[in-house]
């Protein structure tokens, strides 16, 4: 099946304070930065700039964060179907 | 054992009470009388579900609703793809986000309040977590709500996955995986977070061990029976099923159909598919957390396996067999129908199962051709790392970790059976799928039907093809992984029903646990002499 890739990414930092996320996120670019509940230092953020879907990697805008030294990881997510039983 | 059903009074004045024979069949729209989740037991000993709290993973709930509004915890409800810490369901012109609620009252609908049915737990708490009313799902939106309060919430019930079209093999990606470990091994204090799954609705055509929630080991998989016993239609098998509740789906008749709250404040009779087993174990198991909040949710799966019974279940498709312990399970109904009474007071009594191990039993890695013309036979003979720390001497669930390619991935069969002779389906034909060149990659086939056997011994591997034309394929790995006690589990419960499985299962481990010292003691005597 085709991939698609969504505007947001999964993102594992050094610091795990929301500040530290929020600094990050705003010096590379993206808009909207949320904690995932569970793990150390893990954050969503999302950039408007990219499609909400489409079927293109966005290498671009992980690298930029991945040059980010505060930065340990990240991944952009993949949209997949879930259904209702 | 049965109770006569003019035992019971329970009276409820909610209009759909008496439609609910799920909760109490008296012979409703031609059920079989007695074959329901036997609350009224657990009611009567005065279980409802107090102090548990059930999430309900899907499109949101009617918080507004005059039978949920009561037993609402807002406080605990969430939506991760929209940040909207109040979750109410979407409004679309056929009713679509109703899923949710009806669920959600099949848990916790208030008792005796004059509106729609009442819940299995009907004094529990339900959160809303809603998830499924985006156009798409991402890991990130999957592992927030599977991890969401985990220290509040006890109970996960999900009635979805992938896409039940006989021809997907899916599962939680990687966060969500990490969020179930974490859930399972920290959640409720340490105890465990309690996921339930409704296994599928992709009937014949499909085998619930391709959807990775339903056969995970962190799961517990309910299948789904209709009033009279009967499989559902839509109803899928799978080896990793572990027991089962009801819903409708067969019958035309509306009664036949599981009555539950609906959205806007309405009732319904006719909550379809197999999602409504989930929220009803949900609801059994939030009893049973109620008679015992110190169960794990291994202990969960244990009480599920020690009290569900065959009652009437009738599987035209697979026998009823017995496991290597006289277990009895079936392919599609697992251990049987859940027994809330019957959970509940094993629970109330109940001793956490020892520690559990893991052992890597052993592993087949070198490529294996697999022709139309006959099964390929594989063996691997173990001690199941007896003598080393991790030995696992009483199973628990057991997965067959396969990669394996072929012409025609539908048309591939894997079966399994253990040093005791207990065979499990780990695979069956699924005349859809026509995939030839994804196959299977380190895939954890699971069974639950070899609960509480001993492993050691030689297990056999059997891959071949069913269906009309000639295929080909290549097995690249099997690798067994047991998981299980090193001590007896049941040894030290306390057995007040001498016709229980319990009972039998406790029996065979004293015998069993004096053979072995007796041997023991021989061989050391020997050695002396």
């Amino acid at each position: 099946e085709e991939r698609v890739y969504t505007n947001e990414f999964l993102v594992q930092l050094q610091d795990s304070g929301e500040a530290a996320a929020k600094e990050v996120a705003a010096e590379r670019g993206f808009t909207g930065v949320r904690k995932v509940p569970f793990g150390e230092g893990l954050y969503q953020f999302t950039h408007s700039g990219i499609p909400k879907t489409r079927q293109r990697r966005s290498i671009h805008h992980k690298r930029h964060l991945e040059k980010d030294p505060r930065v340990i990881h990240v991944s952009q997510q993949e949209a997949f179907e879930r259904r209702k039983r | 054992g049965y109770r006569r059903i003019s035992d019971i009074d329970v009276d409820m004045n909610d209009p759909l009470f008496s439609k609910q024979w799920y909760l109490i069949n008296t012979g409703q729209a031609d059920g079989t009388p007695g074959l329901d989740l036997n609350v009224a037991e657990a009611w009567e000993l005065g279980y409802t579900g107090k102090g548990v709290t059930i999430a309900i993973m899907d499109d949101g709930i009617d918080y507004l609703h005059p039978d949920l509004a009561e037993n609402y915890n807002a406080e605990a409800s969430y939506d991760f793809s929209s940040n909207d810490p109040y979750p109410y369901p979407r409004y679309t012109d056929d009713w679509f986000n109703s899923h949710g609620t009806r669920c959600a009252g099949e848990v916790s609908a208030a008792a005796n309040d004059n509106v729609c049915g009442v819940g299995v737990a009907y004094s529990s708490k339900v959160a809303g977590i809603r998830m499924l009313d985006q156009p798409f799902m991402t890991d990130i939106i999957e592992a927030s709500s599977i991890s969401h309060m985990p220290q509040t919430i006890d109970i996960y019930s999900a009635s979805w996955g992938p896409t039940d079209d006989g021809k997907t093999v899916d599962g939680p990606r990687e966060l969500t995986l990490q969020a179930m470990a974490d859930g399972v091994n920290k959640g409720r204090n340490g105890k465990g977070s309690i996921y339930v799954w409704a296994s599928g609705d992709g009937g014949s055509y499909d085998d619930c061990n391709c959807d990775g929630y339903a056969s995970s080991m962190w799961t517990i998989s309910i299948n789904s029976a209709i009033n009279d016993g009967r499989t559902a239609l839509y109803d899928e098998s799978c080896s990793s099923t572990l027991a089962s509740t009801f819903s409708n789906g067969r019958k035309r008749n509306p009664e036949a159909g599981v009555a539950t709250t609906d959205l806007y404040g309405n009732c319904t009779l006719r909550h379809s598919g197999t999602s409504a087993a989930a929220p009803e174990a949900a609801g059994v198991f939030a009893l049973s957390l109620e008679a015992n909040p110190n169960l794990t949710w291994r202990d969960m799966q244990h009480l599920s396996v020690l009290t569900s019974k065959r009652n009437q279940l009738h599987d035209e498709v697979h026998r009823w067999r017995r496991n290597g312990v006289g277990l009895e399970f079936n392919h599609l109904f697992g251990y049987g129908v859940l027994d809330a009474g019957a959970m509940v007071k094993l629970a109330k009594d109940w001793k956490t199962v020892p520690e559990r191990f893991h052992c890597i039993a052993g592993s087949i890695q070198e490529p294996q051709t697999i022709t139309s013309e006959d099964k390929l036979v594989l063996t691997i003979t173990t001690d199941a790392c007896e003598g080393k720390a991790n030995f696992a001497r009483y199973l628990e669930h057991v997965q067959a970790v396969i990669t394996v390619n072929s012409t025609r991935r539908g048309d591939l069969n894997l079966n399994m059976t253990s040093p005791t002779g207990t065979k499990s389906i780990l695979l069956s034909r699924r005349p859809r799928d026509d995939d030839s060149k994804v196959g299977f990659d380190k895939w954890p086939f699971m069974t639950t039907h070899t609960w509480g056997e001993d492993p050691r011994g030689t297990w056999t591997l059997e891959v071949g093809f069913t269906g009309g034309t000639a295929q080909k394929g290549v097995l690249k790995e099997w690798t067994l992984m047991l998981h299980g006690t090193q001590s007896a589990p049941y040894i030290d419960q306390i057995v007040r029903d001498y016709q229980s499985k319990l009972a039998m299962s406790k029996k065979e481990e004293l015998e069993e646990e004096l053979d072995e010292a007796v041997e023991r003691s021989l061989k050391s005597l020997l050695k002396e002499n």
